[in-house]
C-alpha cells in the first residue's frame, strides 16, 4: 500500500485544483517561504481525520477554506483527497484503489467520503484501524515538531510504542 | 496487551540503538522502561551519548544533536512498525552538511519499505528524491505547483 | 512611565511597519495597543500581512514567515533603543535564500550601529561578516575555536 | 560601547580557556552540530547574571561547569569573562576597559568579579542598569526561540517596549 495522488481544492492556500502524483520512494517538496509547503501536510492529516485543529495550525474549521487574496474571493468549500493504492488490500476494502476525501463548508459542516461516496468520520476510522494508517503520531512530522519526542515526560511517550505494537 | 507492548518495545530499543549510532557516526543510545514491573504503566526514558562526550540529560543536548536523536528514534518506529507513507516537514533544518549526508543514506534504506515525502531546504536531501515538487505562489495568494526534474530542483534551491 | 511606554511603543510601531516591508520585499504589518485608554496595563498585538495575502492572525504564518517577522520585530526594538551588542543563534535557519538576502541586507545596515554576534549555517549570512570564527570539537569532547578568513570559511559551511 | 572579547574557562564544553576577539560590525560563528557554539550564547547571558538555569538549557549550576570527556577529567570550576569597550562611559565606571566576570565552583558557589575585584551581583545588576545592557530579552536570541514573540500573549509583550523604553 502506499499514496498515489493528493488532490487538493479550496484548502488553505491552494485554491486550484492541484494534484500531487507520488511513486514509491522518496518524493521532495521544495519552495519558498509561505508557498503552501507545509499546507500540505496539513492537508493529509486532516484528511486522514484529524480533529485537532491546534495540530492544523487553526482556531476553527473555516480556517480549512481558501480566504482569498489579491484579486481573488475566497472558497466555499475546501476538500482533500488521498488515493491510496490497495493492491495489497491492506486496508479492509475490496477495491484496488482507495480515495479517502475531507470537505468542510462555511457552514462548520464536515464531509468525508471513500471512493466518492459519502460516509461517517466513524467509518473511516474503522477503515484506518484495521491498516497501519491508523492514528499514528509519526505518519506526518511537522515543521519545528522533529524533537517533539525529546520533550514529551516519560509517561507520555510511551503512547509511541503502543501505537507501534 | 502488556507483551505486545514489551515485545515492540524491545524491537524498537534494538533499532534504536543502531541507528543512533549510525546517524552519529558512533556514541551510544539506549531507550528504557521507567518501571519494568509495571508495563501497563511504566514510561520510557531516552539516553543519548554523540560520539566522545559523556552521558548527559537530553536537555543539554545541542539543536541538531536533538533532531538527530528524534529522527533515529522516528526511524526505528518505522523498522519495527512501517507506516505506508510518512512525511517528513523539514526535519533537517537544523542539521549540518555531515548529518545531513547520513540522515539521507538512511532515509534512502528505508524508502524500500516506507514511501516518503519529503519537505525540505536541503540541497543533499532534495538529491535523494525519485520525484521533486517545486512549489510557488503567484500576487493573488494562491499555491501553484510544478513538477521539477532533479537538474530543475538545483535552481529553485 | 507612560508616557515613555507609549513613545517607545509609538516609534518601534513605526519602524516595524517600514522593516517588515522591507524584509518582505511588500506586504503591511502592524503594532496594535489592546486597550489604549490604559497605557499602564495595555498589551501588544502583532498584525503581518506578507504581500499578496488577506490579513490573518499570526498562527496561520508559515515557519520561515514567522521568523522574518519576529526578526522584523527585533530589528525595529534595535532601532529605537539599541543595546551595545546582539546575540543571533540560528534566527535564519527558516528562510528562504531570497529571505536570507533581504535579512543580511538590513543586518549590515543595523551593524552600523549595534554589534552582532550570529551564530549560522547560512553561506549568505557568514559573507556579511568581518571576522568569522570556526567552532569545532575534538574527540575529547572540548570545544575548539579556530579564527577564519572568509575564504577558509566557505570550505567549513 | 561594545564588546571586545569574551574568554571562557571550564565552561560547559569549553574545557580549556578560550578567547573570541570581536569587533565592532557583525562576527559570525559557524561549525558542526554540537560543537559548542549555542554553549557561547549561553555563556554570555550567565556572565551577565542570568538567574534562570531553563533558559541555560540546564538544571543547576553544576552543568555549567566542564563534566569531562573520553581522556579528559572534568572541570572544578567554570568561568565567563566579557570585556567591554568602555571608552564612551556608557557603563557608569571610570575605566575605558571593563571586564565582568562570573565563575561557578561544584560547591554551588557563583562569584562575580569586576575587572578583576570580587562584588555582588546585585552590584553587576546595578551597574548593567545604568547602561543599556541591563536585562534585555532582545540582547541574546537563543537558537529556534527567533519567533518567541509572537507566541506570547499582547499582555506578555508588553515587557519588549518597557525594557526598550
Ligand atoms: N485558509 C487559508 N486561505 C488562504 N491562505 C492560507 C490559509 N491558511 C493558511 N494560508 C496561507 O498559507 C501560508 C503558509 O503556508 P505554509 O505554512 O504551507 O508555508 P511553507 O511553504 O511551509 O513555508 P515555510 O518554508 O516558511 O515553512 C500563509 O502565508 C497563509 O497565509
Ligand atoms: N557542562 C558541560 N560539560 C561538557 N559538555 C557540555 C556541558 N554542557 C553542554 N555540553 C555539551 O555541549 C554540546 C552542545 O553544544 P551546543 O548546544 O553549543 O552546540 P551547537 O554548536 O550550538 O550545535 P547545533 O549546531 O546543533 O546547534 C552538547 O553536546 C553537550 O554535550
Ligand atoms: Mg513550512
Ligand atoms: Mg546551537
Amino acid at each position: 500500500m502506499y499514496l498515489k495522488r493528493i488532490t487538493l481544492q479550496g484548502y488553505k492556500s491552494f485554491a486550484e485544483k492541484t494534484e500531487f502524483e507520488f511513486a514509491e520512494g522518496i518524493t521532495a517538496i521544495i519552495g519558498p517561504n509561505g508557498t503552501g509547503k507545509s499546507n500540505i501536510a496539513d492537508g493529509i492529516r486532516w484528511a486522514l481525520g484529524e480533529r485537532s485543529m491546534t495540530t492544523l495550525r487553526a482556531k476553527s474549521s473555516a480556517d480549512m477554506i481558501f480566504v482569498g487574496g489579491d484579486g481573488r474571493s475566497r472558497a466555499g468549500m475546501a476538500q482533500v483527497s488521498l488515493t491510496f493504492d490497495n493492491t495489497d488490500a491492506s486496508l479492509p476494502i475490496d477495491f484496488s484503489e482507495v480515495t479517502i476525501s475531507r470537505r468542510a463548508y462555511r457552514s462548520g459542516e464536515n464531509e468525508y467520503l471513500i471512493n466518492g461516496s459519502q460516509i461517517l468520520l466513524r467509518d473511516i476510522e474503522e477503515l484506518l484501524a484495521g491498516s497501519s494508517l491508523s492514528e499514528r503520531t509519526y505518519t506526518v512530522i511537522g515543521q519545528g515538531l522533529v524533537d517533539a519526542a525529546l520533550s514529551l515526560r516519560p509517561d507520555e511517550r510511551r503512547a509511541l510504542f503502543e501505537e507501534a505494537a | 496487551m502488556e507483551t505486545a507492548f514489551k515485545e515492540t518495545f524491545d524491537a524498537v530499543a534494538k533499532e534504536f540503538a543502531e541507528i543512533f549510532s549510525r546517524l552519529f557516526d558512533g556514541g551510544e543510545a539506549q531507550l528504557a522502561l521507567t518501571d519494568p514491573d509495571d508495563l501497563l504503566n511504566t514510561g520510557v526514558d531516552i539516553v543519548a551519548r554523540p560520539p566522545g562526550k559523556r552521558s548527559q540529560r537530553l536537555a543539554l543536548l545541542s539543536g541538531g544533536e536533538r533532531a538527530l536523536t528524534a529522527t533515529a528514534l522516528l526511524f526505528s518506529l518505522l523498522e519495527v512498525s512501517a507506516t505506508p507513507f510518512c512525511v517528513l516537514d523539514e526535519v533537517d533544518a537544523m542539521l549540518d552538511e555531515a548529518n545531513v549526508g547520513r540522515f539521507r543514506t538512511k532515509l534512502e534504506e528505508l524508502a524500500q519499505e516506507t514511501q516518503f515525502i519529503v519537505i525540505t531546504h536541503n540541497r543533499g536531501t532534495v538529491e535523494s528524491a525519485r520525484t521533486v515538487y517545486g512549489v510557488s505562489m503567484g500576487s493573488d495568494a494562491v499555491s501553484q505547483v510544478v513538477s521539477l526534474r532533479i537538474d530543475e530542483a538545483e535552481a529553485v534551491g
